[in-house]
Order: structure tokens, then C-alpha cells, then sequence
């Protein structure tokens, strides 16, 4: 989840 | 999704499009059989385009949308990662390729070696990253990569005598973005529990401070109504 949250920026 | 992180996104959007307007605008002049007085100034004149930073930014799109067929986060953002990737990669063709447009491209002033950057970039995303792995190292690489990205455009405007006010607002909305994308990360860290990420946040910081001097420069030209003018 935490992984999934960082990359969801342009 | 947050306000700041949309302004940022849509900036950085009309940055490429204000540069991909330019391009065109230089293409419709070469169809004229006599160039109006304003294609005969956009075709005799530089561009004024670093094609050193077009590449570099196509290199950060390639190394940054790693993901983009293995992790769906939203049709936005896929749509924003195809529209970045399509259009770098177009704008380095069209600078390299076309017939016309390359002819407004100054190699013998785009003289920064991009290679010092890229090197450099790499070794410290071997070294400083969230996790070794291909994929994390490649981001981390096209993170300090856009840092950086924008100096063979800035050491270009300042040899390029006039900046016509397209290459002026393409460079300023580049900035902009960037200065956004720090308040989102700003509102997310307030919002968001265990968002940190100090990597995206160092190299965000420094690519702004970058057009710290830019800034400076574009708002005293607007504020004074003058020509944009970098000092050499």
C-alpha cells in the first residue's frame, strides 16, 4: 500500500 | 488528488503545449512562400529551445512512467503520463527531424554536454535511494534528472539575445509547476499519515530554487513591461 502510494504523483 | 497537485499538473500541461504552439507556429511559417515579417523573425531567429533539455525531459518521462502499463493508479493519470511521454518524445523528433523546425534550432549555442548531468544523476540514485531495485533506482534517477533538467535551457537563454515571450512563458510555467507540486507535498504531509517522501521533496526544492534567478528576471520584465533579458 505504502509503495502504491508514493507513485501515484505525475 | 488535491488543488495544488491539479494547478501543478495542468501547468506543467500548458508548459508543453505553449512549446508544442511554438513549434507549430515555426512549421506554418516555412508553408508560406513569402514568410510574413513575423516567420521571417521565428525562422532567421534561434528558437531559442535547448534541445538538450527536450531530450533530458524525454529521458525523465521514459525512467519515471516505468509503470505505467504494470501499476493503474486512474485513467488521469495515465492520460497525463501518455500526453508527457508522447510530447517530449515528438518535440526532440521535431527538433532533430523536421526539415523546418531544425533549421530554428542554434546547435552552436545548445553547447551544455547533457551527459554531466545524466552521470552524476545516476551515480546518486545508486546511492541514495527508497529501495534498490531497477525500477526504484530508475525513479529516483529521473527525479534528480528533472532537477537539473532545465540548465541547458537556462545557460541558453542567456546566450539567446531576445527570448521571444513563448520560450519566456514555456520556462516559467516549467518552474511554476514544480513550485506547486511542493505545496501539494506540503498539504499532503499535513493530510496524509507516513507521507513522506524527502527524496521527491529535496530534488522538487532544488529544481525550483533552480529558476529562483529566472523568476526574478520574467516578473521585473513583466512588472516594467521590457523584454525578457538574462544577464550572461
Amino acid at each position: 500500500e505504502e509503495c502504491f502510494h508514493a507513485k501515484d504523483e505525475l | 488528488m488535491n488543488i495544488f497537485r491539479l494547478a501543478g499538473d495542468m501547468t506543467h500541461l500548458m508548459s508543453v503545449l505553449v512549446l508544442l504552439l511554438k513549434i507549430h507556429t515555426i512549421k506554418s511559417c516555412a508553408g508560406k512562400s513569402y514568410p510574413c515579417s513575423l516567420c521571417f523573425i521565428l525562422l532567421e531567429s534561434s528558437s531559442g529551445i535547448s534541445l538538450k533539455t527536450q531530450e533530458l525531459y524525454a529521458l525523465v518521462f521514459a525512467t519515471r512512467y516505468l509503470d505505467i502499463f504494470t501499476d493503474f493508479i486512474s485513467v488521469y493519470n495515465t492520460i497525463m503520463k501518455l500526453i508527457f511521454l508522447g510530447s517530449s518524445f515528438s518535440i526532440v523528433w521535431y527538433i532533430r527531424r523536421h526539415k523546418i523546425v531544425r533549421r530554428s534550432y542554434d546547435k552552436d549555442q545548445d553547447t551544455f554536454r547533457h551527459f554531466f548531468l545524466v552521470l552524476p544523476c545516476l551515480l546518486l540514485a545508486l546511492i541514495i535511494n527508497e529501495k534498490f531495485t531497477f525500477k526504484e533506482v530508475l525513479w529516483t534517477f529521473s527525479l534528480y534528472l528533472e532537477a537539473v533538467a532545465i540548465l541547458p535551457q537556462l545557460i541558453l537563454l542567456q546566450r539567446t539575445r531576445n527570448i521571444d515571450n513563448l520560450t519566456g512563458q514555456y520556462v516559467f510555467l516549467l518552474g511554476a509547476y514544480r513550485a506547486l507540486y511542493i505545496l501539494n507535498w506540503i498539504y499532503r504531509y499535513f493530510t496524509e499519515p507516513h507521507y513522506v517522501h524527502w527524496i521527491t521533496w529535496i530534488s522538487g526544492l532544488v529544481q525550483t530554487l533552480l529558476y529562483a534567478d529566472f523568476f526574478y528576471y520574467y516578473f521585473s520584465s513583466l512588472k516594467n513591461n521590457v523584454k525578457l533579458k538574462l544577464p550572461a
